[in-house]
């Protein structure tokens, strides 16, 4: 799976 | 970071500001959905789960904090303190229908198959659906005090703003996020009708009123 987008947002 | 997203959280955090001074000083919770708090409060202890365990910055922390305290503080004040104002009545929306099909499909269609990323991915389709309650109890009620209609407009904001930052850092960072985004525009176009009605009516200085 592709990794997960980053997490930045709220 | 960048601008459309500054004044996103902006919005969202002036928009739980307005609710909670509306409950607090006219120290009722009338005309406001008890379940769509309930279900914001869900979408951000689904979503800021990582709160501890993983820190992007002071502004991150400090904004989840800010809005997990806010959103349980909504709840006390509704379901506790004011909680005879509570107009449960017209507040009959079904909450299964909406948070059982969201975690459905954040199982089927999500970014990775482990807790953490499910849970972020429930949050994300809870938080587009979660206004409904509200726009339900309204249009129940045919009305919104000035306040209240002032807070979503500032609610339903916050995501429209999202969206111009998804557009920004697609372009300028090769960013993109499919499931925040079908979500986000989801979530924007449930407020269409009440962005039409508030800007036709409240900024002409008119009560927030439904057509009959």
């Amino acid at each position: 799976r592709v990794n997960p987008p980053q997490k930045d947002e709220l | 970071m960048n601008v459309f997203r500054l004044t996103g959280d902006i919005a969202h955090l002036l928009a739980i500001i307005l609710l909670l001074m509306k409950i607090w000083k006219t120290r009722s919770c009338a005309g406001v959905s008890g379940k769509s708090q309930m279900m914001f409060a869900l979408v951000f202890t689904t979503r800021y789960l990582d709160l501890i365990t993983n820190f992007i910055s002071l502004y991150n922390t400090t904004m989840k904090m800010i809005f997990i305290a806010s959103s349980y503080g909504t709840l006390y004040l509704m379901f506790l303190k004011f909680r005879a104002t509570y107009d449960s009545n017209h507040d009959t929306f079904r909450m299964e229908f909406l948070v059982v099909p969201v975690a459905g499909l954040s199982f089927l269609v999500n970014h990775d198959f482990s807790p953490l990323e499910i849970l972020w991915t429930f949050s994300i389709y809870l938080e587009s659906v979660a206004i409904l309650p509200q726009l339900f109890m309204i249009s129940k009620t045919g009305e919104a005090e000035t306040i209240t209609s002032h807070y979503l407009f500032a609610l339903g904001s916050y995501r429209a703003l999202y969206i111009l930052n998804w557009v920004y850092r697609f372009y300028f960072e090769g960013f993109f996020d499919l499931i925040a985004v079908v979500a986000g525009c989801v979530q924007t176009v449930l407020y269409c009708d009440f962005f039409y009605l508030y800007i036709t009516k409240v900024w002409k200085g008119k009560k927030l009123t439904l057509p009959a």
